[in-house]
């Protein structure tokens, strides 16, 4: 089966965008058949693949969600994110700024949140092995339509005090989540990103981490890198921009180790 | 009349809590008597001041929206953030989970960008010189009602490309609540924040963003300053954390300019 992921964190700028445009090439570099897909209203994840603008009459992943275009009309291919033999494929549905009215316009539709469940109901494994979804920095409408539609989770964290207080919230969304909606969401892991080692205050968020996640706290640790900040500029992923840096080598640690807990 | 200021951005994970929290006290140290209003549904700026646990049936930030709690019964006054004489006074509107509700909450709501207005209305110059609302991470109902009740707009921005991204939507709205809404609204300033001169990205965008602010980014710049995101774990602002530190520093020099900037 298709395996379908909801990187979220409704804490802001952890590098949940950082996280999927980035962990999505790393896992073509292994030969996987990759689909992004931006539900953010900013946009981010498309403006830093490169597809800052459109074509004309695109469609987008709000028109997926309304059911005015299927997930194939509106994946766009990235170029050669790996052209070597045994390198995979990816795709994008761009994100939209219609993506803001997303918790008004779909308040009183029913099954409000299962929108992007039904979309990706006709993505067979014929055409993907792994879907990462972009989540935006809140608990609306749109993240829970990715918790929904998706059966794992991944977390990104930044070691610092106030991306710890979130975590808790967002279990409890996942609890509610599981129990009325999607029995079969997991929590695949927790990630942290921009870490420092020689921070003291990234190493005691670390150690926090690990004692409230023994088992689902990812070993591969997404470093500082500016590399990573600068590459969105230049509409590149990190390994296209700079393939020797320690975000390359992070991302694609972090992909290895996600085929490696196959759900 | 009492200065209300937005501190806004979408973007997420800028610093605007970090903002609200060190330029509130920094104005009290200069004797001002400030209220802040905590806005974001993780309720991160109530947190970083030390009342993560709120007294029971204390009233928030969403019963005051609401109509249920004024003004002056839901602001919790702070522990001296000055006990010298001639400092000013802070107290605290506290936010909660029960905000992450108000887009579908209020939808309906006749005139629901303009509740925050009215309630700042009994807000008078008798008690408060300065008012910083902390906004959550999207152009929500929660920020457009900042944006209704202000006069001024206080951006923070991570000197970084994404971030960047965000401010011409940002200025777009801006300009629609400006034509239908908040004709008196101004931008007050862009402030650089998490800035390290060492970064040649950093350098970069701070190049771009005085081309296209040029009289309207502050001198102040917030630089990286691992006791801004230390001091939150502890419930303490920046300068009963650490006095001496350059996010002290920096925070003070910004007070100082937005008294100096006066609209
Ligand atoms: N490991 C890293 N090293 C350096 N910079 C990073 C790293 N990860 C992310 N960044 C930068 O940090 C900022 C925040 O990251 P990003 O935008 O991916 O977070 P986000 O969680 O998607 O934010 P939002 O909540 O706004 O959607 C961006 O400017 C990004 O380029
Ligand atoms: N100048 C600084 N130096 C170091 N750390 C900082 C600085 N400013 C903010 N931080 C840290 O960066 C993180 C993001 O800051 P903050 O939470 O204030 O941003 P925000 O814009 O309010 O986020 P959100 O969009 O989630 O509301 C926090 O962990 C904070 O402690
Ligand atoms: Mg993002
Ligand atoms: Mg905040």
């Amino acid at each position: 089966a298709v395996r379908i992921i909801a990187v979220m964190n409704q804490k802001g700028g952890v590098g949940k965008t950082t996280t999927v445009a980035n962990l999505g090439v790393g896992l073509t570099r292994l030969g996987q058949r990759v689909l992004l897909m931006d539900l953010d209203a900013q946009a981010h994840l498309t403006a830093s693949l490169g597809l800052e603008e459109l074509p004309p009459h695109a469609a987008t992943s709000f028109d997926v969600l309304a059911g005015q275009a299927s997930l194939l009309q509106a994946a766009i291919p990235l170029p050669g994110s790996g052209s070597g033999p045994g390198s995979g494929t990816l795709r994008l549905v761009p994100g939209t700024l219609a993506l803001s009215g997303a918790d008004v316009v779909f308040a009183a539709r029913i099954g409000r949140e299962l929108l992007l469940r039904k979309a990706l109901a006709d993505a067979t494994a014929a055409e993907f092995d792994c879907i990462l979804l972009d989540c935006p920095p809140n608990l609306g409408v749109l993240t829970l339509n990715a918790l929904c539609a998706a059966r794992e989770v991944l977390v990104p964290v930044q070691a610092e005090y106030l991306a710890l207080q979130s975590l808790a919230e967002l279990m409890r969304t996942m609890d509610a989540v599981r129990e009325h909606l999607n029995p079969g969401l997991t929590l695949c892991g927790v990630v942290l990103t921009r870490f420092s080692r020689t921070k003291t205050l990234n190493r005691e968020v670390a150690a926090t981490l690990r004692e409230h996640f023994p088992d689902r706290l990812f070993e591969a640790r997404i470093r500082e890198n500016v590399a990573l900040a600068e590459a969105p500029g230049f509409g590149q992923d990190i390994f296209r921009y700079r393939p020797g840096s320690a975000g390359a080598q992070d991302y694609l640690q972090l992909a290895k180790e996600l085929l490696r807990k196959e759900a």
